[in-house]
């Protein structure tokens, strides 16, 4: 564990702690896609299949938990919740994830560590996990405004797998035979994905104004 | 000997 790998850790939990206190306080999950957060509960439930086989840490096992719980909790809120599930902008967040979990899937299939079921399930939720994003990007950009606490949320959601950047940096130069092409990669187009969005939070932000999507 | 480590990371 580095100070980068353990600054995304809380940077991701901060994003879904600010998500949560979203719905929860606002009763209301306008402006949040249903569809990303489907894509994040699956991108978990596919990475962590070793969270019953292989023991790391006690922290380690405990934040699969909580990333795992939190996404699956969020999706049971936006779903089913009687209240919130009324402010889902069902016909904004039309965005056809079904071809990004088929894209990730083919892509895992042909490229992973080992062609073993729990490797290709690992590069298949690291694949899917950078564009899990974009139908939340897609329906920032259509609803327009952008209430503070959904901006907050997909801002530190980009800026984690910053800090894990460092962090596969900091291992390369440490480690002697550490390489991790398939999450590098990944981690990278995943973070560009956020550049213009991490351009207008900044000014929104430098100008103290609502933060504004260009349609 | 690039032996796919365990992955440790979240």
């Amino acid at each position: 564990m580095n100070i980068f790998r353990f600054s995304g850790d809380m940077t991701h939990l901060i994003s879904i702690l600010v998500l949560l206190l979203k719905i929860y306080a606002t009763k209301s999950c306008s402006g949040i896609s249903l569809k990303t957060q489907e894509l994040y509960a699956l991108v978990f439930l596919t990475r962590y299949l070793n969270l019953f086989t292989e023991f790391f840490s006690v922290y380690n096992t405990v934040m699969k938990l909580v990333f795992i719980g939190s996404s699956l909790v969020i999706v049971w809120y936006m779903r089913m919740h009687r209240v919130v599930k009324l402010s889902y902008d069902k016909e904004l967040d039309t965005f056809r994830h079904y071809f990004l979990v088929v894209a990730s899937f083919v892509l895992a299939l042909l490229v992973h560590e080992k062609f073993t079921f729990q490797e290709i399930f690992w590069a298949f939720s690291i694949y899917l996990e950078a564009i899990a994003i974009l139908p939340q990007l897609v329906l920032l950009q259509r609803s327009g405004n952008v209430d503070n606490l959904t901006g907050q949320y997909v801002f530190f959601l980009g800026s984690y797998r910053a800090f894990y950047i460092l962090n596969w940096i900091y291992r390369y130069f440490t480690e002697n035979h550490f390489a991790r092409l398939i999450s590098c990669i990944s981690g990278l187009v995943q973070t560009a994905l956020y550049a213009d969005f991490f351009y207008y939070y900044f000014i929104s932000w430098k100008n103290n104004k609502k933060l504004q999507l260009p349609a | 000997t690039q032996q796919p480590q365990s992955h440790d990371e979240l």
